[in-house]
C-alpha cells in the first residue's frame, strides 16, 4: 500500500505444512481513512513453484472470489479487453524463485478491504534440507503483522531453523520457534514500533525474504508411506548411502555471445566443481561454437594431475563464433558410450552430461526438435543430460525438454554476480548420485493414478515422491517394492505400508488442513503431466493436456492452462473491471519485463459467486 | 442433503438443498392410501473442516408400508428388516439377494440396497463410505426412488409431491452472478422465482464420481418449489 492515508490493519501470513504440502494463507486488511476513494494494491510474491488455489477480496462485508476457469474459455470470455491492447495478467515473474501477484482495487471514504491469496506447493528437498520461502514487503508499516507457520511431518523433525533477510538483532528474539518430535511452531509478530527504520521514521524493516528450513528423519532404509482417504505418498530418501561414481562430460558454449564476464565465471565455475571430483570420478570436456572440440578424445580419470591439467584448459577455453549444441552433445554421448562399451568405466556408475549455454543453436542442425530427437536416440536411456541455461537469450524450454527427455533437469542461471555460486549450487545438488535406477512398485489391482515411478538416479540430499490413488478408499494397507543400484550391489526394500491414525500422531492438533495428501498427489500429478505436454508425442501431449485440465479445475490450481477471473466491484468510474491471473511459464517469464506494473482489464461481467457445487 | 427431481421425459431436472442442524428427521414421502412413509434422518461432519461450512448428510432412514406390516431401518451401520414381528439384521458387508412375498431386498456388498415393494414402490439407498481415519467425513447414505407411479395422488413429502410431475416454465434467461451459471426466472407453484443452472450428481451407477446432472437450482432450501416450509416436513422420529 503506497498511499499514507491508507492504514495497513493487518498481514497475516499462515502456512501450514503437512508433510512436505505447503497450504500458505495471505491476508492483508487495509482501512481508507482519506475522504475520497483511493486505490489499493495488493502485491504478493509467491514461489514459481506454488499454484495459486484462491483468491478473494472482502470490501465492506461483500466478498469477491476469483474463480479458475479453462485458459482459453478465460481468455475467449475477456478477449475483447485483450484485443484493446491491454495485456492480460496479474502474475508477473519476479526474480529467480518468484512470480508477483499484483491487484488493485478503488475502495470508498473510511471503507476497508481484505484481501486472501491462498496457494500451495510441494517443498523440495535439495542438499538435505526442505525449505519454505515467505517473502514480505508490506513496504508500511502494519498494525497486527505476524506470520505464523505449523509443520507437520509424521517421521519426526530433524532440525528447523527460521531466518530471514530482513531480522536484524533486534528483531531477531522475536522469530519464535517450537520444535517437538513431529510438529513445528514458528511465529515472527513484530508490534508497530519493533517494526519502524528508526524511532522516529515511518519507514519499516520488514522487507525481504523469510526461510523456514528442516528436514525429517529417515529411518527406514524403503522411505515413508502415508495413505490417507484413498490416497498414498511414498517418500523416497534412504541414507548412508556410499556415493556412485560419476562419468561426467562439460558440454560447454563458447560461442561469441559467451564473451566477457559470462565466459570469465564459467572458468571460476568450472574449476571450482573440478575441486569436486573423485578420484573414483571420470570426466571430460567438449567445447563448441560453430565447430566441436575435445580437451582429450576420451574420459579421463580425475586424478589430481589430470584435474590441474583440466584447470588449465578451463582458463584457456575462449569464446567466438556460432552456436552447435547438436554436434556437441553427440560428441559427449559419443565419448561415454565408447567409455562404456570399453569398460574403462566401473559398472555401477553413473554417466551424464552436463550442458551449459547461453544460446540458440545456428550452426548445423538448428531445428530444435530435430536435436531434442537426435540427443534422445543418442543418448537411448543409457545416461543422463542436465542443462544450464546461462542468461536469457536461451530458449530455457528447448533445454528443459531435452533434459526431461534424457531423465534429466534443467536450470537457468541467472547473469549476476552470483553466477559462480549458481553453477556451483547446481552441480553439488546433480553430483552426488547415490542410487541409479530407482523403481517403485505397487501392486497394479490395488493402485492407480500413479505419479512417475521410476527415475533414473536420486542425488544425495533430495528426495523421490512418488503419489497415488488406492482402487479401494477403505483400503489402510499398501503393499510395496522399491528397486535400486547402489554402488555395491542391487537394491531389492520389499515391504507393507498401512494408514497411521493422525489422531494419534497428532493428538492435540485440532486441524490438519483436509485432503493434503489428495492435494499432493493432484499438484505432482499436474507437473507431470505438464511434463508430458512438453515432451511427449502428439497424442500423449494431448491426452496430457485433457487430464492436466481436468485435475486443474476439479483443484481449483491456477497452472499453466488454467486462468483464475477476479471480478472487482463496481465503482461509478468503473462499471466493471475484469483480472486474469495466469501461471506463467518459463518461457513467458522470460519475455515479461521485471519492472511490469499491472493493467486492468475491463470487461461486462458481474462478481462471481459460486453456488450450486456443494459436492 | 441435496434433492434432485428429474423429469426424463423433458429431460430436465429441479435440484435444491435442504440444510438444518445434524440429527433433524425429514419426511421424504408419505403416501396415507398405500400406507408408505419413508423418513431419513440427517447427521453432520465429525468435526467442522475449518475451510468449510458444516454439511448434512442422510445418516438413516425409517421405511415403513403399513399395510404388509414392514419396517425397515437402513442405516450406515446396518439394516434392520421387520415383517409382520419377524427381526432380521444385514450387513453392508453382505452380498445378498431376498425374495419375499411383500418384498424383495439386494445388498450390493458395500454399494447400496435396493428394495422392491410388491405392486408399489422400488427404491435405491446408496451407501457412501469415507475413510474411517477421515478427520471431518463419515459414512452417509443416499435415496433414489426407482419408480413411483403406483403411488397415490395423495403421496407427499419433500420427495413425494413430485411424483406425479410438476408444471413449471423457465424463461427470462439472464446472466447470473457466475457467468458460467445463468439465472433465469421460473413460474412454479404460483410463484415466480429466480434459479440458477447448475448440477448435482447421481452415484447410482459411479459410487465415487457421481454423473453430473444438470438441474435448475431453486435457491433458500427450495422455498417456493416445495409446498410450504422445510419446517413443515419436519417428523420428531424416523416412524
Amino acid at each position: 500500500v503506497s498511499v499514507s492515508e491508507i492504514e495497513l490493519q493487518n498481514v497475516k501470513i499462515n502456512c501450514m505444512v503437512t508433510s512436505r504440502f505447503a497450504h500458505t494463507v495471505m491476508t492483508s486488511m487495509a482501512l481508507n481513512k482519506a475522504n475520497v476513494s483511493q486505490e489499493v494494491f495488493f502485491d504478493v510474491e509467491l514461489p514459481k513453484t506454488a499454484f495459486i488455489t484462491n483468491f478473494s477480496m472482502e470490501i465492506n462485508g461483500n466478498t469477491y472470489v476469483g474463480v479458475v476457469k479453462e485458459k482459453e474459455k478465460a481468455k475467449k470470455q475477456y478477449e475483447a479487453a485483450v484485443s484493446s491492447g491491454k495485456t492480460a495478467g496479474l502474475v508477473k515473474a519476479s526474480g529467480r524463485k518468484m512470480e508477483k501477484f499484483s491487484v488493485s482495487v478503488n475502495i470508498a471514504a473510511n471503507s476497508n478491504i481484505t484481501f486472501t491469496l491462498t496457494f500451495e506447493e510441494l517443498l523440495q528437498r535439495r542438499l538435505g534440507k526442505y525449505e519454505l520461502m515467505i517473502r514480505v514487503k508490506p513496504k508500511q508499516l502494519v498494525q497486527n503483522f505476524e506470520i505464523v507457520a505449523d509443520v507437520f511431518e509424521p517421521q519426526g523433525i530433524t532440525f528447523l531453523n527460521a531466518h530471514g533477510t530482513f531480522i536484524t538483532n533486534e528483531l531477531l528474539p522475536l522469530v519464535e520457534k517450537t520444535v517437538t518430535d513431529k510438529r513445528a511452531h514458528v511465529s515472527f509478530s513484530p508490534t508497530l514500533d519493533q517494526q519502524r527504520k528508526c524511532p522516529d521514521c515511518d519507514g519499516t524493516l520488514i522487507d525481504g525474504d523469510f526461510f523456514i528450513n528442516y528436514d525429517v528423519n529417515r529411518e527406514d532404509m524403503f522411505g515413508n508411506i502415508q495413505i490417507v482417504n484413498g490416497y498414498f505418498v511414498h517418500f523416497f530418501a534412504p541414507a548412508d548411502f556410499p556415493k556412485l561414481p560419476k562419468n561426467v562430460v562439460f558440454v560447454i558454449d563458447r560461442s561469441g555471445s559467451m564473451s566477457g564476464t559470462k565466459m570469465h565465471q564459467t572458468h571460476e565455475g568450472l574449476k571450482t566443481i573440478l575441486n569436486e571430483l573423485h578420484e573414483e570420478d571420470h570426466f571430460g570436456f567438449v567445447t563448441f561454437s560453430g565447430d566441436v572440440k575435445a580437451w582429450k578424445p576420451s574420459l579421463t580419470t580425475a586424478t589430481k594431475e589430470n584435474l590441474k591439467n583440466a584447470e588449465a584448459f578451463v582458463e584457456t577455453i575462449t569464446a567466438s563464433g556460432l552456436t552447435n549444441i547438436n554436434d556437441a552433445v553427440l560428441f559427449a554421448v559419443k565419448m561415454l558410450k565408447d567409455a562404456m562399451n570399453k569398460k574403462t568405466v566401473p559398472e555401477n556408475s553413473a554417466s551424464m552430461i552436463i550442458l551449459l549455454t547461453d544460446g540458440n543453436p545456428n550452426e548445423g542442425e538448428s531445428n530444435i526438435q530435430s536435436i531434442q530427437n537426435n540427443v534422445k536416440n543418442a543418448i537411448g536411456g543409457e545416461m543422463t543430460l542436465f542443462c544450464l541455461g546461462f542468461g536469457y537469450d536461451v530458449s530455457y524450454t528447448f533445454l528443459d525438454v531435452m533434459a526431461k527427455q534424457n531423465n534429466g533437469l534443467a536450470r537457468r542461471i541467472y547473469e549476476g554476480s552470483d553466477a559462480v555460486v549458481q553453477l556451483q549450487g547446481f552441480y553439488d545438488e546433480i553430483a552426488n548420485v547415490l542410487l541409479s535406477d530407482v523403481n517403485f512398485q505397487y501392486p497394479e489391482n490395488s493402485v492407480n493414478s500413479l505419479t512417475g515411478s521410476k527415475f533414473k538416479q536420486l542425488f544425495n540430499g533430495s528426495e523421490i515422491v512418488v503419489a497415488g490413488r488406492l482402487n479401494d478408499n477403505m483400503m489402510n494397507d499398501l503393499p510395496f517394492e522399491v528397486t535400486a543400484q547402489s554402488v555395491e550391489k542391487d537394491l531389492v526394500f520389499v515391504g507393507n505400508a498401512t494408514a497411521q491414525d493422525w489422531k494419534t500422531i497428532f493428538p492435540d492438533q485440532e486441524y490438519i488442513f483436509g485432503d493434503f495428501t489428495e492435494h499432493l498427489w493432484a499438484y505432482l500429478t499436474i507437473q507431470n503431466l505438464l511434463d508430458k505436454i512438453e515432451k511427449g508425442s502428439p497424442e500423449e501431449k494431448i491426452k496430457a493436456t485433457e487430464d492436466a485440465l481436468e485435475l486443474s479445475l476439479k483443484y481449483n490450481f491456477v497452472t499453466p492452462l488454467t486462468s483464475m477471473v477476479v471480478t472487482k466491484p463496481e465503482t461509478e468510474e468503473n462499471p466493471e473491471d475484469t483480472f486474469i491471473a495466469d501461471k506463467l511459464t518459463e518461457d513467458q517469464r522470460r519475455h515479461v519485463p521485471q519492472a511490469a506494473g499491472v493493467t486492468l482489464q475491463r470487461t461486462y461481467t458481474s462478481s462471481v459467486t459460486n453456488w450450486v457445487d456443494s459436492d | 442433503p441435496h434433492f434432485i427431481i428429474e423429469f426424463a421425459d423433458q429431460n430436465d431436472a429441479l435440484c435444491f438443498n435442504i440444510n438444518d442442524k445434524p440429527g433433524t428427521i425429514f419426511n421424504l414421502i408419505k403416501d396415507p392410501l398405500i400406507g408408505i412413509i419413508v423418513n431419513g434422518q440427517t447427521i453432520g461432519d465429525k468435526k467442522i473442516d475449518p475451510e468449510n461450512t458444516m454439511n448434512t448428510y442422510f445418516g438413516s432412514f425409517g421405511i415403513v408400508h403399513a399395510k404388509f406390516g414392514i419396517r425397515l431401518v437402513v442405516t450406515t451401520q446396518d439394516i434392520l428388516v421387520s415383517e409382520k414381528g419377524k427381526q432380521s439384521k444385514l450387513f453392508w458387508s453382505d452380498n445378498i439377494s431376498i425374495k419375499g412375498s411383500n418384498m424383495d431386498l439386494h445388498v450390493a456388498k458395500d454399494r447400496s440396497l435396493t428394495v422392491t415393494l410388491r405392486n408399489s414402490v422400488k427404491f435405491v439407498i446408496v451407501l457412501h463410505k469415507v475413510w474411517k481415519k477421515h478427520p471431518y467425513h463419515q459414512d452417509f447414505l443416499g435415496f433414489y426412488t426407482l419408480d413411483s407411479h403406483l403411488f397415490s395422488q395423495r403421496v407427499h413429502g419433500l420427495l413425494g409431491q413430485f411424483f406425479h410431475g410438476i408444471t413449471f416454465e423457465v424463461s427470462d434467461m439472464f446472466k447470473g452472478k457466475d457467468p458460467d451459471k445463468p439465472d433465469a426466472t421460473m413460474f412454479v407453484k404460483g410463484h415466480n422465482l429466480t434459479v440458477t443452472r447448475g448440477w448435482q450428481k447421481d452415484f447410482r451407477k459411479d459410487l465415487k464420481k457421481g454423473e453430473n446432472v444438470p438441474c435448475w437450482f431453486v435457491h433458500k432450501n427450495g422455498t417456493g418449489l416445495i409446498d410450504g416450509e422445510i419446517e413443515d416436513y419436519i417428523v420428531s422420529g424416523l416412524f
